[in-house]
């Protein structure tokens, strides 16, 4: 299971733009 | 083409939309030590994507990161009536994917007027470009 921590990271990081 | 540097200048979201040029506001930002502004304003924009079973866990996240503590940068320029709001939705098991969004409208307009502008002004842009 993820922590809290993690989920946020990861849900911050899904938001930012790809490389281009 | 226009050099990425000058993009960044357009508006706020040609910033938010260059991997670097995110890197360099959220490194003035920390300077500033509100970094926190940033960071809300991606997890918001993440947090409309996520799946249904992570949502609510989320939503808890973010609240408890962000908003609960009053003394925070974010929940300082969040109005009393929009904290409230997102604290009616964290405690439903299928928050709405658009529940932070009056949040992050918030945070945007301060960012627009505020430390985008001084970020635009700083030396650490300056000297980049």
């Amino acid at each position: 299971i993820d922590s809290e921590d993690d989920l946020l990271q990861e849900c911050i990081s899904s938001a930012m733009p790809k490389k281009k | 083409p226009t050099p990425p540097y000058l993009k960044w200048a357009e508006s706020l979201h040609s910033l938010l939309d260059d991997q670097e040029g995110i890197q360099l506001f959220r490194n003035f930002l920390c300077q500033e030590g509100c970094a926190d502004l940033l960071d809300f304003w991606f997890a918001c924009s993440g947090f409309r994507k996520t799946s249904q079973e992570k949502r609510a866990k989320l939503a808890k996240a973010i609240y408890r990161k962000y908003i609960v503590d009053g003394s925070g940068i974010v929940s300082r320029q969040i109005k009393a009536a929009t904290k409230s709001f997102i604290r009616d939705c964290v405690g439903r098991p299928h928050p709405d994917p658009a529940m932070f969004e009056q949040a992050q409208t918030e945070i945007q307009g301060m960012m627009e007027e505020n430390t985008y502008p001084l970020f635009l002004k700083s030396d650490l842009y300056l000297e980049y470009t």
